[in-house]
């Protein structure tokens, strides 16, 4: 465990925690892609199946029962208790779209050809891509809330810090996993035109709006 | 080669 490990994993609880609060405090969930939440509680049941099968540490158990938790608690908040403010039209992104590329990859690029180890290799390949239904809502409304910003921001970071987290981790242990480190290598591309847009835009205390 | 199995990151 490195420090850019730790920062991303506190970087990662702290965006669903803004996520989280963001909803509650507002009681609106205006904004979110509830697509993109499904997606990512996907990515998480998937890839922590190993609760199950394996002990790795006190610290791994209780980060992923955590996300676990959240992840569900924030679809129920916007397909549940806050449903009438969900923003159903602009949250249009096709799943399929991503799904279905991503069952096949998971087939062809994986460790093993054993259940939980492809389905560990869809959660890593369906993390690299479960934003983008949010960011096309962002580009369909234009504009994005500035909470619903910081979100972003540290989902983002979080990915940034694995990939200094792999490169320390390649330099000091010499363990590498390049279908982590190549998804999480596009996943953070993503993020590159948003983080732009955040450092120019909302780090000025302006509001994200696309022109 | 580490192996990759179980996966210990989050």
């Amino acid at each position: 465990m490195n420090v850019f490990r730790i920062l991303g994993d506190l970087s990662h609880l702290l965006a669903i925690l803004i996520l989280l609060a963001k909803m509650w405090r507002s009681k609106s969930c205006a904004g979110i892609s509830g697509k993109s939440q499904v997606l990512f509680a996907l990515v998480f049941s998937t890839r922590y199946l190993d609760l199950f099968f394996v002990f790795i540490s006190l610290y791994n158990l209780v980060m992923k029962v955590i996300y676990l938790l959240c992840s569900y608690i924030t679809i129920y908040m916007i397909y549940g208790k806050l449903r009438k403010t969900y923003d159903r039209e602009n949250d249009t992104f096709r799943l399929e779209f991503l799904l279905i590329p991503v069952i096949g990859l998971s087939f062809l690029e994986n460790y093993d050809f054993i259940p939980t180890e492809l389905l560990w290799t869809f959660s890593i390949y369906l993390e690299a891509v479960a934003i983008l239904p949010q960011l096309f809502m962002i580009s369909n409304t234009g504009e994005a809330e500035t909470i619903t910003t910081h979100y972003l921001f540290f989902l983002g970071l979080y990915r940034a810090l694995y990939l200094a987290n792999w490169i320390w981790r390649y330099h000091t242990e010499k363990f590498y996993d390049q279908i982590a480190i190549i998804s999480g290598v596009v996943q953070t591309i993503f993020y590159c035109d948003f983080f732009y847009l955040y450092i120019t835009k909302v780090l000025k205390g302006k509001k994200l709006s696309l022109p | 080669y580490a192996l990759h199995i179980p996966h210990d990151e989050l």
